[in-house]
């Protein structure tokens, strides 16, 4: 199947969102 | 279920889920009693909100560690996951405690996390963090020792996410070496 990837710099984002 | 259930909560699900260990060593128990399981997490948002709540690595006190590993993966060698496997390994002189360690630790764990290893991610075992008054260490680890491929694969992406200089080697020991020869007598089975 699809493996979920993310990158450093969307990792990163998600860290400052709300 | 727990992507669709991840999804309905506006949380970005993870491939994984991992489980985050901790070791602090008290020398008056048996080495497992030492080890306890913090809480595992499927999810970024998860990941961050427990990377928010618990100590960075570097403000530990020497003889601790923090693991993390795929859930069902116990960060033991004798685990039936990893004994086959090996680590690719840091290690750090004392003063890049205070420089580089935690950057390391969470480029480490966002390699991890976000599978960023290509079609090589499954070979991932997990990570682990040594606070040692001699010099900390940071260790990859993988599954399979014999997967030449796969291990030099993950060891090339691993180095250029750490921003190692390709001056710089990193060095690839298999478990079942390691476990025979005290530390830093394992031979080095592969170089990145």
């Amino acid at each position: 199947g699809t493996r979920i990837i993310y990158d450093r710099k969307f990792l990163l984002e998600c860290k400052n969102s709300p | 279920q727990e992507l669709l259930l991840a999804e309905s909560l506006g949380k970005h699900p993870l491939q994984n889920r991992w489980a985050l260990w901790f070791f602090k060593n008290d020398k008056s128990k048996v080495w497992q009693a030492n080890l306890r399981l913090v809480t595992k997490f499927s999810t970024v948002e998860d990941f961050w909100a427990l990377y928010s709540h618990i100590q960075l690595a570097s403000k530990l006190t020497s003889g601790c560690d923090y693991s993390l590993f795929k859930d069902g993966i116990e960060p033991m060698w004798e685990d039936s996951q990893n004994k086959r496997g090996g680590r690719w390994l840091i290690t750090l002189a004392k003063q890049q405690r205070h420089t580089e360690l935690d950057r390391f630790w969470l480029e480490t764990l966002l390699c991890l996390i976000g599978e960023m290893f290509d079609d090589y991610s499954d070979e991932v075992c997990g990570a682990v963090i040594n606070i040692r008054a001699k010099g900390d260490k940071i260790a990859l680890w993988t599954r399979d020792a014999e997967n030449q491929e796969g291990v030099t694969h993950i060891g090339r992406v691993y180095k250029e996410h750490l921003g190692l200089s390709q001056k710089v080697t990193i060095g690839y020991q298999a478990h079942a070496d390691t476990a025979t020869k005290s530390g830093s007598l394992a031979k080095t089975k592969f170089v990145v």
